[in-house]
């Protein structure tokens, strides 16, 4: 396990973060229980939003690399839909909410969510 | 990944963690880094949930992501899940799930309910033992009281093992990265040694917030795979997170 100058040293007074290891601060949001699920998460997609479309926008690339015919985005875009109302409440309702704040595709927006489960694959 | 709950000589808690993700998921020859680790960064967020305008937990996210790979409910436990490979994966449970057995829970559907409904530390650790999965994974939890942290790996349907703080055994921290604790990691991705080799190097007179981001900082325990560090104190209630990259040369993973 001693690579260098892959591995390195333990490091020490790295903290408070700065420098080449450090890309920036992590913002703060407010998710609001009492609200209704498709509504929790609009402030934060709305700021959001373009780096969700990209992200998700990589997976498609990703995913045609492997399938160029498109197949594969069509099947998240036409069957994963059909998913999310067998997942449970409120994170349905979220994922819902979720899609229509960034305007990306309901499947596309399964996908990220329940990636876990499908990258063990 | 790498989670770790470290317990200092005061009985203080202490809970950090690496987010690495993105493996195999399209490289950027030109920048030397992982497309999907890149494009995730810019979506890491902290979130207040609160419930009557008090929190009821906070969490480290990815914007567009409702479930929970990171939180604390503040003053009474901390909880981190690390990705756990197995034959019997979360597509298994995916098929059950599309012909209709659906008994199982997604995973980051139950770190979410847990933080959202737990009130103590035991009631997390018993639901994220006993609740059956759609895919395995390790649950890394702290506690708020003295030798109240273990690591709970999980297949889909059992809890294999639970790895406990103990102080007789001078057991003072529990770390994971993503192979079993009783085996060991995959020899091209040993990123535990050199993780342990500085938290025992620390030693636990001098663990705190600064020394444990230390050691999150140290290559390759800090890869090209990691998006965010985020450090957590339960009986403060404080969770701080940050984005992070691995300037080369830096490990792939």
């Amino acid at each position: 396990q001693y690579v260098p100058p892959y591995t390195e040293e333990c490091r020490s007074g790295m903290y408070p973060p700065r420098g080449p290891t450090f890309k920036g601060a992590v913002t703060w949001y407010t998710v609001d229980l009492d609200l209704p699920p498709s509504k929790r998460w609009t402030e934060v997609i709305t700021d959001k939003k373009a780096n969700l479309v990209s992200m998700i926008q990589a997976i498609k690339d990703l995913a045609n690399s492997f399938v160029p015919s498109g197949k594969l985005i069509e099947l998240v875009d036409r069957d994963l839909p059909l998913i999310v109302n067998t997942l449970p409440y409120p994170f349905n309702e979220e994922i819902k909410g979720i899609a229509q704040d960034s305007g990306v595709a309901l499947g596309e927006v399964v996908l990220f969510n329940i990636f876990y489960e499908v990258f063990t694959v | 990944c790498t989670s770790l709950v470290a317990e200092d000589a005061n009985g203080n808690l202490f809970h950090g963690r690496n987010l690495d993700f993105g493996l195999f998921m399209g490289w950027d020859s030109k920048n030397r880094s992982w497309i999907i680790t890149e494009t995730l960064k810019p979506l890491v967020v902290n979130v207040d949930f609160t419930r009557n305008n008090r929190t009821v937990f906070k969490s480290t996210n990815f914007a567009g992501y409702v479930g929970m790979l990171t939180g604390i409910r503040p003053h009474t436990f901390t909880l981190t899940m690390n990705e756990r490979f197995s034959l019997d994966g979360g597509y298994i449970g995916i098929l059950e799930w599309i012909l209709g057995k659906r008994d199982g829970m997604w995973m980051s559907f139950l770190t979410r309910s847990v933080l959202e409904n737990a009130t103590s530390y035991e009631e997390a650790k018993n639901r994220l033992a006993q609740t059956k999965l759609l895919a395995p994974a390790y649950f890394i939890l702290g506690g708020n009281q003295t030798g109240q942290g273990c690591v709970i790996t999980r297949s889909r349907v059992l809890s294999l093992d639970i790895w406990e703080l103990d102080r007789k055994q001078n057991r003072w921290y529990v770390l994971e990265t993503n192979y079993d604790h009783w085996k060991d990691p995959f020899f091209l991705d040993d990123r535990r040694t050199p993780a342990m080799k500085c938290m025992n190097q620390t030693m636990q007179a001098n663990i705190s917030i600064k020394t444990i981001y230390d050691v999150l900082s140290t290559k390759p325990v800090l890869n090209k795979l990691t998006t965010y560090t985020t450090l957590m104190e339960v009986s403060k209630g404080r969770l701080e997170s940050y984005i992070r990259d691995c300037p080369n040369p830096c490990m792939p993973w």
